[in-house]
């Protein structure tokens, strides 16, 4: 997982990350001053017009782009849902929509304009292939906006395709889970938890915890939310047949323990973001691109 | 180095939608695995 | 920081340049995917390049130096790889040992069991794809038709790998195959490599499966369950696989546990074949006379 180019690039600690968007929305808050002073500059506006200027075309507050962000990351978990992709290209789909944006502010590009060319690069990278003219039949906008950006894009993922989603630990857990508690778990029990956990996953994909946390790590307390008992259980046999062993590289029970509560609390104070908040945001960030339409 | 670091016992696992496809015609005249299936899985789980 | 000095090959959809890392000096070469003349986009085959050579760092696998986007064209810069395993075997005037072949076929499979271990398969294993360092390492390479290990229920294409290099599951069209479609393609590989001519050159995709069961058997249900089971197989003509002596004839230069060894990566039945594991722990590696030392292979 530490050569892997999710662990090198897009792992962060939360201070990181913070650090990284505050960055990006400057880049894109200087240039939205910039161009604000120069059309005042150019324009002979009345003191009415100025004032309105200032309190309309303020840029965005990184708080309020994050919300822009996950609003749309929602959009395209909804549109890869309706286009029945499988459950690992949406959460690639979401996966690549975030990161664009951490790269670059949505001051700079329209999230709308990304949504659609997101999914196709992930059906692309996840080899899906759907032809730009299939998919632009079944999606909205044409060939020519799903492809404007897919170099830009490619180039904001830094080129790191593949993708590590906490399914496949799902199912490998569902496996170790069994030996370890062996005859004590119930398998019907065991196929609900599974298919619980499956869309909790997708749910905790458009979170921030995909950068701080590893793909194991995220199922673990997407598993605890579940079921805290059955997990706990898991892990202290798990870690207590091991401790015996007691080898360097032997993971502390009370170490993952906490990260995995860590995690926990980060998924479930998640909020979404309402329509309203996202249209009121939409047109700020719209005027203040375009101040004469103001 | 060859040396997993888990062990997998396939004897242990009951997983029907494994075993479904272990027993399809075409997945065993292709070569399909179950081992190869769990070994991913339990590896990723433990990446 | 990088120069395009020299064309050295042009695919369908790269070029490739001889080029210098201005701030090391280090000799690398750039592949230049050429995008316009896409439809949809970038190619399938830079995509794949890209994804898996992002994740594997290894000796015996081309190294991705760095990825760059210059005048709306994806730039590859790959560590520089002067030759490759067809030159050697097509060029008579170099002459090479049992040793030499040895190392080669440990550094190929070095390669292809960090690429399963990692859950990628390569799909497209041949000799003009395993490339030669200047200092004799072998490192795999060509990423385009490479995909992750797919979901167990996920449907793959069989059309894959250079057909004289393809799996005997392939040519039948299974979709649910595994890493041991690479595994067949090295077991041909050293094949050649002893005979220095194709192994199994079908003309067609038809002509290969003849060409295959021909030179080892017909595969039966009983050795290979379900095998009859592929909509092609009722129109084959049925061989009898080679006898031991027969094979030691063809390849006389192969001691027994070579011959054991090939015969492990060829064995028709892809559940039993040898996965990379199993081939690098073979007695083959472990007889006289080991492995030669890269550099020192002429």
């Amino acid at each position: 997982y530490r050569h892997s180019s999710q662990y090198r690039f897009w792992s962060f600690s939360k201070e990181r990350l913070r650090e990284k968007r505050v960055n990006t929305n400057k880049i894109a808050a200087d240039t939205i001053y910039k161009n604000i002073l120069d059309f005042k500059n150019q324009q002979d506006l009345t003191q009415e017009q100025l004032d309105v200027l200032d309190a309309r075309t303020q840029p965005l507050s990184v708080d309020d782009e994050l919300k822009l962000i996950n609003f749309y990351a929602k959009k395209v978990q909804v549109i890869s849902q309706h286009l029945n992709l499988p459950t690992e290209i949406i959460a690639t789909s979401i996966s690549f929509f975030k990161k664009f944006f951490l790269e670059n502010s949505v001051m700079q590009y329209d999230p709308k304009s990304l949504v659609h060319t997101t999914i196709f690069l992930a059906c692309k990278a996840e080899n899906y292939f759907i032809s730009v003219d299939s998919f632009a039949k079944k999606a909205k906008p044409n060939r020519e906006a799903i492809l404007k950006y897919e170099f830009k894009l490619l180039e904001s993922l830094k080129f790191s395709l593949l993708i590590h989603h906490p399914y496949k630990p799902l199912h490998g857990f569902f496996l170790d889970i069994q030996n370890v508690l062996h005859g004590k778990v119930d398998l019907n029990y065991m196929g609900q938890t599974y298919d619980k956990c499956k869309k909790k996953i997708t749910e905790a994909i458009l979170t921030d915890v995909v950068y701080l946390f590893t793909p194991p790590q995220i199922t673990l307390a997407i598993l605890m939310i579940e079921d805290e008992a059955l997990i706990t259980k898991y892990l202290e046999l798990k870690f207590s047949v091991n401790s015996e062993k007691k080898n360097n590289d032997t993971i502390s029970f009370s170490t993952l323990l906490t990260i995995i509560n860590d995690c926990k609390s980060f998924i479930q104070e998640e909020k979404s973001v309402s329509t309203d908040d996202a249209r009121k945001i939409a047109a700020q960030n719209f005027f203040c691109q375009n101040p004469m339409d103001l | 180095n060859t040396i997993p670091r888990f062990k997998l016992d396939e004897k242990l696992y009951s997983d029907p939608f494994i075993k479904d496809l272990e027993n399809r015609k075409e997945f065993v005249a292709s070569g399909f695995r179950t081992d190869y299936v769990y070994e991913r899985v339990l590896t990723e789980a433990f990446m | 920081e990088y120069t395009k000095e020299k064309k050295v090959g042009e695919g369908t959809y790269a070029v490739v340049y001889l080029g210098t890392k201005q701030s090391t000096g280090r000799q690398i070469a750039v592949k230049e995917i050429k995008t316009s003349e896409f439809k949809d986009g970038l190619d399938m085959s830079a995509i794949r390049e890209v994804k898996y050579l992002q994740e594997i760092q290894h000796d015996n696998v081309i190294e991705l130096v760095d990825i760059f986007m210059a005048y709306d064209n994806l730039n590859l810069v790959l560590e520089f790889l002067p030759s490759d395993l067809e030159v050697i075997i097509k060029d008579r005037s170099i002459l090479f040992t049992p040793a030499d072949i040895k190392s080669w076929m440990l550094m190929t499979l070095r390669g292809v069991h960090h690429c399963h271990r990692n859950f990628i398969l390569h799909r497209d294993l041949k000799p003009n794809n395993l490339l030669l360092s200047p200092d004799g390492v072998i490192k795999v390479a060509d990423f385009g038709l490479a995909r992750a290990v797919p979901s167990p229920h996920e449907m793959l294409t069989s059309n894959v790998v250079t057909r004289w290099y393809r799996a005997p599951e392939l040519l039948f069209g299974a979709k649910h195959y595994t890493s041991a479609i690479d595994i067949w393609s090295v077991g041909v590989i050293f094949a050649e490599l002893m005979l220095r001519i194709p192994y199994l050159p079908g003309q067609n995709d038809i002509d290969q499966m003849e060409v295959t069961f021909r030179a080892l058997g017909t595969p039966t249900d009983k050795e290979w369950p379900e095998v009859s089971s592929f909509g092609s197989y009722n129109k084959l003509q049925i061989y009898p696989p080679p006898s031991i002596d027969e094979l030691r004839k063809r390849f006389i230069a192969a001691s027994e546990n070579a011959l054991n060894f090939m015969c492990g990566m060829l064995t028709m039945n892809p559940k039993k074949r040898w996965n990379a594991i199993e081939c690098l722990e073979s007695e083959y590696f472990k007889e006289m006379p080991p492995p030669s030392d890269p550099s020192e292979i002429k």
